[in-house]
């Protein structure tokens, strides 16, 4: 099974 | 004070598209060099980046950066108030909270004006989770192609493309491999990032694995890009 990503965990997001 | 003329509103309304499908307001940020906007959408699963340089209108004038706060689907609501072949005019105060478009025929024989209300952006807005992801498509890059395969509840699909061949519809396709790699990701979000193809003749999907997709369309020779980032689907 996969779960979606979220961006957050790659960018820091300021 | 801020000005800007663009001699075909066509490229403006595809990129409103293109950014619409995505998020429903934006911080648009105007410096001398130009447009850009860069948002995530509400599930902070995709980011849409763009930049139109200011080689794209003329005259471009910016006096002092600005920040506007853009309602897209308002925007698009006035831009479907132009013909494509109008030329528009963007304006705005130093210290406003309104964006004027101006459209006129190319012999001017015909003009209209809108006045659309600026809105403050809450960058930190909360974001609401998603309840539903559509099908998940896995995309794998090897030295012998790209291949997208879907696996559904009722059928399986999958499309392949060659590193010298040409898609059906006799486009090019070209490869720069480092590693292959494999990442699934939610199809849902490629089609809206599908919405900038007008934009653009050819697409760039940029892959690495256990690293965001960023799919990038060209603006124009030289006017410009969108990108947009799309997290990866993980494995549990």
């Amino acid at each position: 099974a996969t779960t979606q990503g979220r961006l957050d965990s790659f960018f820091k997001v300021s | 004070m801020f000005e800007a003329r663009m001699s075909d509103t066509t490229v403006m309304k595809r990129l409103m598209d293109a950014i619409t499908t995505l998020i429903d307001d934006g911080s648009f940020d105007i410096s001398s060099k130009g447009i850009s906007l860069q948002a995530m959408d509400s599930s902070h699963v995709a980011l849409v980046a763009m930049c139109l340089r200011n080689e794209a209108f003329d005259p471009f004038r910016c006096d002092r950066n600005l920040s506007l706060g853009i309602q897209c689907k308002q925007m698009g609501k006035i831009l479907k108030c132009s013909a494509n072949n109008d030329v528009m005019t963007l304006k705005a105060e130093d210290d406003g909270d309104v964006l004027n478009m101006v459209f006129e025929s190319p012999n001017g024989d015909r003009m209209s004006e809108f006045a659309m209300k600026l809105t403050d952006i809450d960058i930190e807005q909360s974001c609401r989770d998603l309840s539903n992801f559509g099908e998940s498509v896995t995309i794998c890059v090897t030295k012998d192609g790209l291949k997208f395969s879907v696996k559904g509840d009722s059928s399986n699909a999958s499309m392949k493309f060659s590193q010298n061949g040409a898609g059906d519809d006799g486009n090019d396709v070209s490869i720069d491999l480092n590693d292959p790699c494999t990442l699934t990701f939610a199809v849902k979000y490629l089609n809206h990032f599908t919405k900038a193809a007008p934009l653009s003749e050819r697409v760039t999907l940029s892959l690495s694995n256990d690293t965001p997709l960023v799919v990038e369309y060209k603006i124009g020779d030289g006017l410009g890009h969108i990108r947009y980032y799309l997290a990866p689907k993980m494995e549990e």
